[in-house]
């Protein structure tokens, strides 16, 4: 048996905003941990991982481990149906079950809403991130900052590379109609309201196409800063944590390289 | 001209 109840329906539906756009389907893994998924894009350049916690939910029950394979935008459609200060309940049969059913209720428990999600067989590449990986720079924002370079640069050009040297980062834009760039210092004082933090263990210059970049802004509304770690010549990998350690979204992007 | 590696170049699968 599975059974997973959020407070409020908002959670859930942000984490499918940060991923519908770059996975069809993917299986929801359940576990006595929580519920997680990763996925590729179809080029298989962009990696997306998720995580809720065990935590992040007000009833949690996982009998034994189950994989559900859930279309994105099914799914989507379904919460849709739930107004975000609902509950959510998600149950499903742990041995083999053919659909999940999703139970929203009101604040006042007088109005609740029943559906059933048709569930998918879904071979799924599994890849495996190293979880400590040494980044050579890894710099924090708030996630607005995030959405405002991004979307900005994006608009310009979809070659974005990102230059990270002691204490500054510069984003910059080549494109058809011409060109752009922007510098962000790290923050003076620990207690400003919006702090940029910059570590940089050896200075780095990468390219990545802004589209991408651009796409991952839909995790924004989950979390108020983000960071992004930078290696030369690997993927970058970027990370928008929920609140009380509830979960996160994480993407993986591999960069441009000269061919 | 830049290009892209897929990820299963940078990562093993399991």
């Amino acid at each position: 048996m599975f059974e997973a109840k959020l407070t409020e329906s908002t959670t859930i539906k942000r984490v499918l905003d940060a991923i519908k756009d770059l996975i069809q389907q993917a299986n929801f893994d359940c576990s006595a941990d929580g519920l997680s998924l990763q996925a590729m894009d179809t080029p298989h350049v962009c990696l997306t991982t998720m995580t809720l916690r065990s935590q992040a939910f007000e009833v949690y029950r996982c009998d034994r481990p189950l994989s559900m394979g859930i279309n994105l935008s099914s799914i989507s459609k379904i919460l849709k149906c739930a107004a975000s200060k609902d509950s959510v309940k998600i149950v499903a049969d742990d041995e083999g079950a053919d659909c999940a059913e999703f139970i929203f209720e009101n604040e006042s428990a007088d109005r609740i809403a029943h559906f059933e999600l048709k569930l998918m067989d879904i071979d799924s590449e599994h890849l495996s991130i190293p979880e400590d990986s040494d980044y050579q720079a890894i710099i924090s924002m708030p996630s607005a900052e995030y959405r405002r370079i991004f979307s900005d640069l994006s608009i310009i050009g979809d070659t974005i590379t990102i230059e990270i040297n002691k204490n500054t980062a510069c984003f910059s834009v080549e494109g058809d109609i011409g060109n752009g760039s922007l510098n962000l210092a790290q923050t003076d004082s620990a207690d400003e309201k919006n702090p940029v933090t910059i570590n940089v263990k050896e200075p780095v210059k990468m390219t990545f196409p802004g589209k991408y970049l651009n796409t991952f802004t839909k995790a924004v509304p989950i979390s108020e800063f983000v960071t992004l770690c930078l290696t030369d010549g690997n993927p970058l990998a970027i990370e928008f944590s929920l609140p009380d350690e509830a979960g996160f979204v994480r993407y993986f992007l591999a960069p441009k390289i000269d061919q | 001209r830049q290009c892209q590696r897929i990820l299963s170049t940078y990562y093993t699968l399991e």
